[in-house]
């Protein structure tokens, strides 16, 4: 179960702390996945108590955006450590999936990656194994069909340590590449934090979605969590 | 192997120190609803006097079965229209969820308990986490947020290790509290502060709404 208050001293009405907070929430806590089940108890407050002195924001504040843009931040940060005490996990993971036809299939695509449990098992082990990736986009359940289109699509690792090469291309222009780079492959998939580009190609939207690797760990824990 | 050797991700993801909103007080206790005694029940309070109290938004589970809480708190929300909400509270290792009406029940009285202790009505939120299917000890939770309205000295606090205990007494399997702040400046030169916790381990692919 995911549980989060966001506490804030700004005076805000509750319809623009509302609005703030669903537009956040879109962005960071429904953009994660441990295990691919949801909660009967899922909840996430914000509260403010305006105890600053200062005019109260309200959606046609001229600071509205200034602060949403600081809580949807922030928010992914507080999001993203869930992923990282995912049970079991030893790796964040985040998906980035780009040049989408709208942001709903970059997301459809972004957690159909995040849940399935042959990616996260191979990034455990530290495999490059691409064609679990492509599977897992293919029966994405896309809302517009033509937000995938096979001969566009490009997906990659990406360090996350600034080391160079950055960016390791498994797939371009939907075919995979034969001859990549093994040993680079492992030190890419070595680092604690992963990232997966995923290039539809067919617009311009984009989701980023955190998950984790699933490791025998997981199994152990939920094995008798009643008791 | 790689796994069972665990990182210490408490030292590396829990922050030793933080900044915290003006005029929120928090206070959490061991109760008793874990087995292993440790913390299991938080309150946030909001102190700041104001004719509205504080503002509150909610995004919630859109799992067909919503657990008692989110059941309850909705309808406080909806009642209040995200106005005059100045208390939330927490307990970890048992869920209330599928308990039926008195869940239910469980759920408004822990809600009631804390509003009769800060003297508005219908000013409080309630969240609970833990096993499903079972219900709540009612006698530890209520027990156990008397404690901390009327220990001696309060045990309410804003400073940053009782910010740290409230994000202990929310966890269930977490292996850390997930607790950030940060302070930020308006274009006016005014300063605000954002404080999050959060719990989170397993169960975990959530679409609030």
């Amino acid at each position: 179960t995911l549980l989060g208050v966001i506490c804030t001293d700004l005076p805000i009405s509750p319809s623009a702390l509302q609005s703030m907070l669903l537009h956040a929430t879109s962005r960071s806590f429904n953009c994660i996945s441990v295990d691919g089940d949801m909660s009967t108890n899922d909840t996430l407050y914000m509260m403010a108590n305006g105890a600053i002195e200062t005019d109260i924001i309200t959606e046609s504040s001229p600071y509205f955006n200034s602060v949403q843009e600081k809580v949807v931040d922030f928010s992914q940060k507080l999001a993203q450590l869930i992923v990282r005490d995912g049970e079991g996990a030893t790796k964040l993971v985040t998906v980035n999936v780009r040049n989408s036809l709208n942001f709903e299939d970059a997301k459809v695509v972004a957690e159909s990656i995040s849940n399935s449990m042959l990616v996260k098992t191979a990034l455990y082990g530290e495999d490059v194994n691409w064609g679990r990736i492509l599977c897992a986009i293919g029966y994405a359940k896309l809302g517009d069909v033509r937000s995938l289109d096979v001969t566009k699509l490009k997906v990659s690792f990406v360090a996350t340590d600034n080391s160079e090469p950055n960016e390791l291309v498994l797939i371009e222009n939907g075919v995979p590449q034969v001859n990549i780079n093994e040993s680079r492959a492992s030190e890419i998939l070595a680092l604690p934090d992963i990232k997966i580009v995923v290039d539809l190609g067919t617009g311009k939207e984009e989701c980023n979605f955190w998950t984790c690797d699933l490791s025998h760990e997981y199994v152990t824990i939920n094995g008798d969590y009643r008791s | 192997k790689r796994a069972m050797n665990t990182v210490d991700k408490y030292s590396l993801y829990v922050p030793k120190s933080g900044v915290f909103p003006k005029c929120l007080k928090v206070a959490s206790i061991a109760s008793g609803i874990k087995k292993n005694g440790n913390l299991d029940l938080g309150i946030i309070l909001n102190t700041h006097e104001s004719l509205n109290g504080a503002s509150l938004a909610g995004v919630f589970t859109t799992n067909k079965f919503q657990a008692a809480p989110v059941v309850v708190s909705k309808n406080v929300l909806e009642q209040q229209q995200g106005h005059n909400i100045n208390a939330i509270v927490i307990n970890s290792g048992c869920a209330n969820a599928v308990t039926g009406e008195v869940g239910m029940h469980d759920a408004r009285d822990m809600v009631q308990s804390v509003n009769s202790h800060i003297g508005r009505a219908n000013s409080t939120l309630v969240m609970s986490t833990g096993v499903i299917g079972q219900l709540l000890p009612m006698e530890k939770v209520k027990n156990g947020i008397d404690k901390m309205f009327l220990r001696k000295g309060s045990t309410f606090g804003e400073d940053y290790s009782s910010w740290l205990n409230l994000a202990k007494s929310i966890t269930t399997t977490d292996t850390f509290p997930k607790i950030i702040s940060s302070r930020f400046t308006l274009p006016n030169g005014v300063q605000y502060t954002l404080t999050g916790i959060a719990k989170g381990a397993g169960m975990i692919s959530p679409n609030m709404a």
